[in-house]
């Protein structure tokens, strides 16, 4: 464990620590995608089938639990809360899952590293979440007010992804034989996907003005 | 094996 990853890890953490902040806290989840946060649910479904088969260190086995309890939780309380679900936007929130859903499935059978029901899941869920951010960043668009939370989260999500990035080039270097392009490729895809987002976060945070991005 | 060093990220 290095540096980058630790704080990749405890900065995707806060991440949802926000994002719950916002929906136990305000009682609102304005601004968030239903489509997105269940995307992430079926993200880590699919990535933590080993959760049980697999032991790596106890700090692994706890953050899969956290991730995948908090991300089925986010999901309940945005369909099923009676006060949360009403400031859910679901017009405005129309991105379709299977149009992501199902070209990163396709790509998870062609290609992987090893075809097992595991290891295809485990791919499919690298590649559906370097698009799983799709429906928020559209519905953020759409949304002409961005509060304070919403902004970080997404903030914080992007920058998890951004330090994934140094800790694989720092056990690149470090590690022999650490090579895994299917995560790498599709992390940067992620993180690209980022790049138009960041750049009016910072430039809002400089001006010191609301967030806002151009329609 | 480097194969299973994937997959202890998370």
């Amino acid at each position: 464990m290095n540096i980058f990853r630790l704080t990749a890890d405890m900065t995707h953490l806060m991440s949802v620590i926000v994002l719950l902040l916002k929906i136990h806290t305000i009682k609102s989840c304005a601004g968030i995608s239903l489509k997105t946060q269940e995307l992430y649910a079926i993200v880590f479904t699919c990535r933590y089938l080993d959760i049980f088969t697999d032991f790596i260190s106890f700090y692994n086995t706890i953050m899969k639990v956290i991730f995948l309890w908090t991300s089925f939780s986010i999901v309940w309380y945005m369909r099923y809360h009676k006060i949360v679900r009403r400031s859910y936007d679901k017009d405005q929130d129309t991105f379709r899952h299977v149009f992501l859903m199902l070209p990163c499935l396709v790509l998870a059978l062609l290609i992987n590293e090893r075809f097992t029901f595991k290891e295809v899941m485990w791919t499919f869920s690298f590649y559906l979440e370097a698009v799983a951010i799709l429906p928020q960043l559209v519905l953020l668009q759409r949304t002409r007010n961005i509060d304070n939370l919403t902004g970080q989260y997404i903030f914080l999500l992007g920058a998890y992804r951004a330090l994934y990035i140094l800790n694989w080039i720092y056990r690149y270097v470090t590690e022999p034989n650490y090579v895994h392009w299917i995560p790498w490729m599709s992390g940067l895809v992620q993180t690209l996907l980022y790049g138009d987002f960041f750049y009016y976060y910072f430039l809002s945070w400089k001006n010191n003005v609301k967030l806002q991005l151009p329609a | 094996t480097s194969h299973g060093s994937s997959h202890d990220e998370l």
